[in-house]
């Protein structure tokens, strides 16, 4: 448990936030 | 075998001891989410940032979600009373926290609060401030270090604009608000320390 933000599983929750951008800047 | 949350991001500093750690960490997971979210929407409305590589939005967003929430909910913290409130809209006095284990995390939340307020910024200044907080070139793991320390450039000379039109005759403003960073980089630290510890022992 080295990282805060992966013990929080905040990586995960801003990667799904970001998906509608991400999928766009993909495109 | 901790059994408080002094974080305002939960409902209640009080935890049910029946609860599993599992499910404590469950619910305390779903309180802050929506914040976090809010972070997410929050960057990608800054000009600039949905530029950045993918990679860097994630990671400039991983270090400094933390700060941002800091900023935004400094209105969490009643320093004239003594008081943090909670996700619930309750109040809990500094004692009854210190009481339940908050330590010096919880007095640096309040000296920042304070003098962030004698600022007297609007809430445009606080949002440009809130940018510049988010888009820092020195978080580790950039991949494109020279991207983000351009948009961070840019995102600084409209907050100093912004200052010194609002504040023509208080240009330490701009000066006494970038020095809010390091504070900010000080409670950041604090708190992943803080998160360490509840972890190991969920």
């Amino acid at each position: 448990f080295s990282d805060p933000a992966s013990n929080l599983g905040l990586e995960d929750i801003i990667r799904k936030a970001l998906m509608g951008n991400m999928e766009e800047k993909q495109e | 075998n901790r059994m408080h949350l002094v974080c305002p991001m939960n409902t209640s500093p009080y935890v049910d001891p029946q609860k599993s750690g599992h499910s404590i960490w469950e619910e305390f997971s779903m309180s802050f989410t929506p914040a976090v979210r809010e972070v997410v929407e929050f960057a990608k409305r800054i000009p600039g940032f949905k530029d950045l590589s993918q990679h860097d939005q994630v990671s400039l967003l991983k270090a400094g979600t933390f700060e941002v929430l800091v900023v935004r909910f400094t209105s969490l913290f009643d320093v004239k009373e003594r008081t943090v409130t909670f996700l619930s809209g309750r109040k809990y006095s500094v004692d009854a926290l210190r009481s339940l284990g908050a330590g010096d995390l919880l007095n640096s939340m309040f000296d920042f609060t304070e003098k962030l307020r004698a600022l007297n910024l609007g809430e445009e200044e606080i949002s440009l401030f809130t940018a510049v907080v988010l888009v820092s070139a020195d978080r580790s793991g950039l991949e494109n270090v020279n991207s983000v320390e351009a948009l961070q450039e840019t995102l600084i000379r409209a907050l100093r604009s912004l200052i010194t039109k609002n504040h023509p005759n208080e240009i330490a403003i701009f000066t006494k608000l970038l020095l809010k960073l390091p504070d900010l980089r000080s409670l950041n630290n604090m708190h992943s320390e803080q998160l360490l510890a509840f972890k190991v022992q969920p």
